[in-house]
């Protein structure tokens, strides 16, 4: 899962 | 990136683009609510902080820059510059009760506890709602311009674009993010009724007018 610090999505 | 992503974040870049260019030609922000202006900007604000700890790519610093950028540009022209246009009689729609409510829900609901990651759910709450004081004050005036209405179809369409994508990632990339999709459906829902009048009024030349 993406976590806070590897959001790729705006 | 998938093209339903792509054409989200550029519905979402138009529409940025749109009303700034809006208020600097017609040197007014009529029509436009600062309160939904000052919450896009809360919004952006607290959802890229990331932009400080971490890289992901060009694309991604560069749309973040513009959207926070243009969102307190924003606030500005309409705070400052082209403060005298601004309907402020009609944008009484109180912040602190979207605010408040995703801050509470963003603590009791979030993926982590962490200072970022809670800021990253508030922003993904808040943003969900930030459009109801500019919905609401088109329906207090019964109108909207149509170039407001352009912006509005621009931004509502680019998170029911994002949902696409989320169901495109789901099968391609069995990847989820139930807190982005449940806030992106509300904020979509939101928008329904809105494109309605925009498709069966705007689209055919006619100014959005509500019903009286």
């Amino acid at each position: 899962r993406e976590t806070a610090n590897n959001k790729d999505e705006l | 990136m998938n093209i339903f992503r792509l054409l989200g974040d550029l519905s979402h870049l138009l529409a940025i683009i749109v009303l700034l260019l809006k208020i600097w030609k017609t040197r007014s922000c009529a029509g436009i609510s600062g309160k939904s202006q000052i919450l896009f900007a809360i919004v952006y604000t607290s959802r890229y902080l990331d932009l400080v700890t971490t890289y992901i790519s060009a694309y991604n610093t560069f749309m973040k820059l513009i959207f926070v950028v243009a969102a307190y540009a924003t606030v500005y022209l309409m705070y400052i510059k082209f403060k005298a246009t601004y309907d402020h009689n009609h944008d009484t729609f109180r912040m602190e009760f979207l605010v408040i409510p995703s801050l509470i829900l963003a603590l009791l609901i979030n993926h982590e506890l962490t200072v970022l990651e809670v800021l990253w759910t508030f922003s993904i709450y808040l943003e969900s709602v930030a459009i109801l004081p500019q919905l609401f004050l088109v329906s207090k005036t019964g109108e909207a311009e149509s170039i407001t209405s352009h912006y509005l179809f621009a931004l509502g369409s680019y998170r029911g674009l994002y949902l696409l994508n989320w169901v495109y990632r789901y099968y391609a990339e069995d990847h989820y993010d139930l807190i982005a999709i449940v806030a992106g459906l509300v904020q979509t829902v939101l928008y329904c009724d809105f494109f309605y009048l925009y498709i069966t009024k705007v689209l055919k030349g006619k100014k959005l007018q509500l019903p009286a």
